[in-house]
């Protein structure tokens, strides 16, 4: 564990909280993808499998419980509690196109070919591109509100810290997984359009709006 | 503590 291990856990964590309070808040998850959210929930679970073969620490089942609780609870407001504030008609992304992929790729490369390693594998890519629909659907409508942005941020800072956290492993422990840099350097460039947009708008107080 | 096999990263 380094600061930058502990501060991207942390972010993300920030980041699912923040979620489900702006669902809870505002009894809606209007501009919020329900096919991002399904993929992160299929992420966890599927990456998660080794809480039942594999103890590490502590802090690392208890945080993995929690990503799996959260994002079960997420599912849970949007499609069930809050259903008829779900925008589905603006989150149209096909989630086949990301799933098959990631599958195939994790078929072709990872590091032993075992069945919680391949799954390992294919949470690792699918979370890298998870966020696209969600980045689909704040296309679609041009806009999304601060709550939204600050989640976005968040998550996209995780991964980001992530980065840091393999360079100083790399350096400090010569610890390096070249599956998780990789697909963690797309996951960080799928957000560097976001990053701008948030900095140079949401931080000075205005609403997060694209150019038309 | 880090571990040879498994992934301690979340």
């Amino acid at each position: 564990m380094n600061i930058f291990r502990l501060a991207g856990d942390l972010s993300h964590l920030l980041a699912i909280i923040l979620l489900l309070i702006k669902i809870w808040k505002t009894r809606s998850c209007a501009g919020i993808s329900g096919k991002s959210q399904i993929l992160f929930a299929i992420v966890y679970i599927t990456r998660y499998l080794d809480l039942v073969t594999t103890f590490i620490s502590l802090y690392n089942t208890f945080m993995k419980l929690v990503f799996i609780s959260t994002s079960v609870a997420t599912l849970y407001l949007m499609y069930v509690k809050f259903k008829a504030t779900y925008d589905h008609n603006h989150d149209s992304f096909r989630i086949e196109f990301l799933l098959i992929p990631c599958f195939v790729l994790a078929l072709l490369i990872n590091t032993a070919f075992t069945v919680v390693e391949i799954l390992w594998t294919f949470s690792i890519y699918l979370e890298a591109v998870a966020i696209l629909p969600q980045l689909f659907l704040v296309s679609k409508t041009g806009e999304a509100e601060s709550i939204t942005s600050h989640y976005l941020f968040a998550l996209g800072s995780y991964r980001a810290l992530y980065l840091l956290n393999w360079i100083y492993r790399y350096y400090a422990e010569a610890h390096y997984d070249p599956i998780a840099i990789f697909a963690g350097a797309i996951q960080t460039i799928l957000y560097c359009d976001f990053f701008y947009l948030y900095i140079t708008k949401v931080l000075k107080g205005k609403k997060l709006q694209l150019p038309a | 503590a880090e571990v040879d096999d498994g992934h301690d990263e979340l």
